[in-house]
């Protein structure tokens, strides 16, 4: 148990840096922020709390309570991405993550998820931000056809238009 | 793997049978409010064994599709999402849930009725662990996900293990 | 006591519908959605629950629950918007409620806020969208300024530019 | 009445005393995130009298500036936020709360002390009524407007009959 528990807990506690990195960074900030995890128990780990730490950039250490709301969304996007990147399911489903974004961080995030996305790797990310979705390779696109009082589909591919 | 395509049949605000899809490597799902893009992400949520309380919904039946306008309207019997999953050895796979007439669940594996337990390990074969749920993000629960306590970490990071 | 609650109960319920019409009205629903309130125990309605029900455009009654994030956005303004016309404060602050509205309601709940704005009336207003601040007749911008790492406040007026 | 201006002093991310206004009727608060827009709004709430619970500070001194990027530099010994608000009689009142040195609220009318009841009470002839809160709608807080218990959305309208 302990070493299925330290596999999985020391994978993403290598990534999770990397990728909130990789979400922080900006011309004002070229390293971007820090993250990290710690063990409250090291002996036996799946007993206690894994604690989950981040700065983001120039920011000194604070309760993840005095972030504010898109900073917050960055954080948990990143712990996320870094526990879905180990034994990764093929697809990651994500409604309405962009919602406390700002444009540049609505930008850094698609530009994320456009990065990893793969043959191996689908993500499917529903969004009202076209700062969002115009970097998406396909759309789909529901509407309610009120006469029938039913969601209704139209699928569009925009691979090809911006490349 | 990869997800090439859903079809829900009287599913939540899906009048009749749809298929959504292709997915891309990115795909983006849009459209205004009340459309019924939760809607979709509750199909998957469905199709992939978890359980309604998750979907907004306290009892199966109410995920089978009503017309709001008609209230006298009777609802459809059945209601079904299929999710249409392509394996890395290019084998094709149709796991199926069904809301039956009597109101429970049942499961199918290329149209062949099968035991939730063989439905779950055929997943999890492809990495899919419902009971983590680590590739679902609801609407409104990101942030939570930032501030949650270090004993929900462990046991999400258990789950996955 | 009771006459006193009573008091703000039938005001407010008496303002909920017309609200909320004006929130939900659109070409496709020229008459807008319903909302009522009731009382559970009209002896003393003090002492037990208010009950508040939405009804979206051309949709059954249905539980708060199932009804969409931005449905529900749209019907918690309404509601805030009803109970803040009984003994208004002079003033309103919101920070980011329209987080999970699409371009179209965003436009209406900023024009239902713009002509409501008035001398004895004033909205405060945070938000990420530009759809949505660009309804407003003053902009107060808040940057940081890493330097000195604060805080720091620009003010443009925009009334006069469109109207 | 209106609220004209609001004047911080270290308060929060707020480095020395800084003006923010005049505010018009209808007035947009914008910026990236991280900027301290949530953080003006906390100090609206923290000068009309809001406990610290709702200011996302578990204590009166985490309210006070501090220089991230340099945890030696000590902190300010006060800090204060105030609200310059013209009554529709045309007379101005300044509302002050501060942060003392020794990490407690002290009132202000128009730069005189008062005690915590008559501060509340003035702001309650201009129909501010801090205990109900209902002029403040927090980040994250307004789809649960909608979801409220019935006897949460009951002791509201009581609060403010
Ligand atoms: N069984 C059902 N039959 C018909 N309609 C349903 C059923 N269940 C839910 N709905 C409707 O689906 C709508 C909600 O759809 P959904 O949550 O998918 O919207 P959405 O596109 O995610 O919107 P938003 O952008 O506001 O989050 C509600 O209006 C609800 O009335
Ligand atoms: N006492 C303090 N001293 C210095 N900085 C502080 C203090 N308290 C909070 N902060 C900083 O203020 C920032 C949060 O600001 P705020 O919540 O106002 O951002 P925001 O503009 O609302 O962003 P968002 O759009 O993401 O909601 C945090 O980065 C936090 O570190
Ligand atoms: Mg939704
Ligand atoms: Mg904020």
């Amino acid at each position: 148990r302990f070493k299925k528990f330290n596999n999985a807990f020391e994978h993403i506690s290598g990534k999770i840096d990397q990728i909130y990195k990789e979400l922080t960074k900006s011309k004002t900030f070229p390293l971007g922020g820090n993250a990290y995890l710690t063990l409250e128990d090291s002996e036996e780990p799946y007993l206690d709390g894994v604690k989950f730490h981040t700065m983001p950039p120039m920011k000194r250490f604070r309760d993840m309570e005095q972030l504010s709301g898109g900073e917050k969304t960055v954080a948990a996007l990143a712990l996320l991405f870094a526990i879905h990147s180990y034994r990764p399911a093929p697809f990651f489903v994500l409604d309405e993550v962009d919602a406390a974004l700002d444009n540049a961080n609505v930008a850094k995030v698609a530009n994320y998820i456009r990065s990893r996305a793969s043959d191996e790797f689908q993500f499917i990310v529903i969004s009202l931000k076209s700062t969002f979705y115009e970097r998406a390779q396909a759309l789909v696109g529901i509407y309610k056809d009120q006469d029938e009082n039913s969601s209704r589909v139209l699928t569009l591919r925009l691979e090809g238009l911006e490349d | 793997g990869r997800l090439v395509q859903l079809e829900v049949v009287n599913f939540k605000s899906y009048n009749g049978r749809q298929v959504i899809g292709p997915f891309d490597h990115f795909t983006s799902v849009i459209g205004p409010n009340g459309a019924g893009k939760s809607n979709l992400m509750d199909a998957v949520s469905f199709v992939l064994g978890i359980q309604s309380a998750h979907l907004r919904s306290a009892r199966l039946r109410d995920l089978v599709y009503a017309n709001e306008r008609d209230p006298n309207e009777e609802r459809p019997s059945e209601a079904s999402v299929t999710a249409v999953y392509e394996k890395s050895d290019g084998a094709v796979l149709r796991f199926s849930r069904i809301i039956t007439a009597t109101g429970s669940s049942e499961y199918r594996i290329n149209n062949k009725s099968v035991a939730f337990s063989l439905y779950n390990s055929t997943l999890e074969a492809e990495n899919i662990l419902i009971k983590a749920r680590n590739f679902l993000v609801f609407q409104g629960d990101v942030e939570a996900v930032a501030s949650q306590s270090p004993k929900d970490l462990t046991r999400l990071i258990e789950q996955i293990s």
